[in-house]
């Protein structure tokens, strides 16, 4: 699992 | 995106409209916490300085400066424009002592060390204390207009929605960020007593009597 490089949160 | 983030964004967004309505419309700022409302500005502005170096798409971008907008507005109306009716007395909570904590937290524990990804740490560990202020000045106070309870309650909802968000990419997309789901749930269980009070005791008086 990994945690998404691109933060496409707010 | 998924209806749990799209909720989530919506009620974060109505908690920042109604406070600022509220604060603009009574032409007064008593019983809000200026400091919460700087923590916030610099919640949004150290996450967001991602606007100036990538686009992810029109929905991201106009939130991120809505938010930004909207906070610095508020913080605007309340230290400057309202400041008569600042209720600086009750909004005495000591944020050094979040800032510096979170700070150094930021530094150590984040998923790389580059400025970009520590200020957005920092932003994230920021988050879920920053209503810590609003909270101790309503327990102070005793008491919290029922305006302020609703802004309350879409702004603890939001993050809340965030945490289904996060199983539901977990689960979709292998998604999982362990950062933002710890500080998701520290500020999610920060408004767990606020959450027992709005339900408990909604729309029965009109000022909301909150147990210190």
């Amino acid at each position: 699992v990994f945690q998404q490089m691109e933060k496409d949160e707010l | 995106m998924n209806v749990f983030r799209l909720t989530g964004d919506l009620s974060h967004l109505a908690a920042i409209i109604i406070l600022l309505l509220k604060i603009w419309k009574s032409r007064s700022c008593a019983g809000i916490s200026g400091k919460s409302q700087i923590l916030f500005a610099v919640v949004f502005t150290t996450r967001y300085l991602d606007l100036l170096t990538s686009f992810i798409s029109l929905y991201n971008t106009s939130m991120k400066l809505i938010y930004i907008g909207c906070a610095y507005a508020t913080v605007y109306l309340i230290y400057v424009k309202f400041r008569a009716t600042y209720d600086g007395n009750h909004d005495s909570f000591r944020v050094e002592f979040l800032v510096v904590p979170v700070g150094g937290l930021a530094v150590l524990i984040n998923h790389n060390f580059s400025l970009m990804e520590i200020l957005w740490t920092f932003s994230i560990y920021l988050e879920s204390v920053a209503i810590l202020p609003q909270l101790f000045m309503i327990s102070k106070t005793g008491e919290a207009e029922t305006i302020t309870t609703h802004y309350l309650f879409c702004l603890g909802l939001y993050r809340a929605l965030y945490l289904l968000n996060w199983i539901w990419r977990y689960y979709f997309e292998g998604f999982l960020d362990m950062i933002a789901i710890f500080a998701g749930l520290v500020q999610t269980v920060l408004y767990c007593d606020f959450f027992y009070l709005y339900v408990t005791k909604g729309g029965k008086d009109r000022k909301k009597v909150m147990l210190p």
